[in-house]
């Protein structure tokens, strides 16, 4: 169940489920 | 102009997978939150991947092959996009 999180912002993560 | 986007500002709208010559890819769309004014972004995201919730330590890099990221304004028409590659 991995992920990926994105800081799109330093008070913006946005994560990205589903990968690997 | 508009301001930086910041917390609550865009949510992940899309999440488009591709695979070419043992690559994988997925390109996320990024929009704005409803109600919400334009915003910018500017340059590469960072990066963690995650294995159960906790960083995974695999080394991320940016790529300028698949094109150099600009300060972009998102506006509620207007979508950014990150494209990102593992193999």
């Amino acid at each position: 169940n991995d992920a990926v999180r994105l800081w799109v912002a330093p008070d913006l993560p946005l994560e990205l489920p589903g990968f690997g | 102009g508009p301001a930086p986007c910041g917390h609550g500002d865009l949510v992940v709208a899309l999440v488009e997978p591709d695979e070419a010559r043992g690559t994988a890819y997925r390109t996320v769309t990024l929009r704005l939150t409803r109600g919400t004014e334009p915003c910018t972004v500017r340059g590469y995201p960072e990066t963690i991947v995650l294995a159960k919730g906790r960083p995974a330590g695999v080394a991320t890099v940016p790529d300028q092959t698949l094109g150099r990221p600009e300060q972009l304004t998102v506006l509620p028409d207007r979508s950014a996009k990150v494209t990102l590659a593992w193999s």
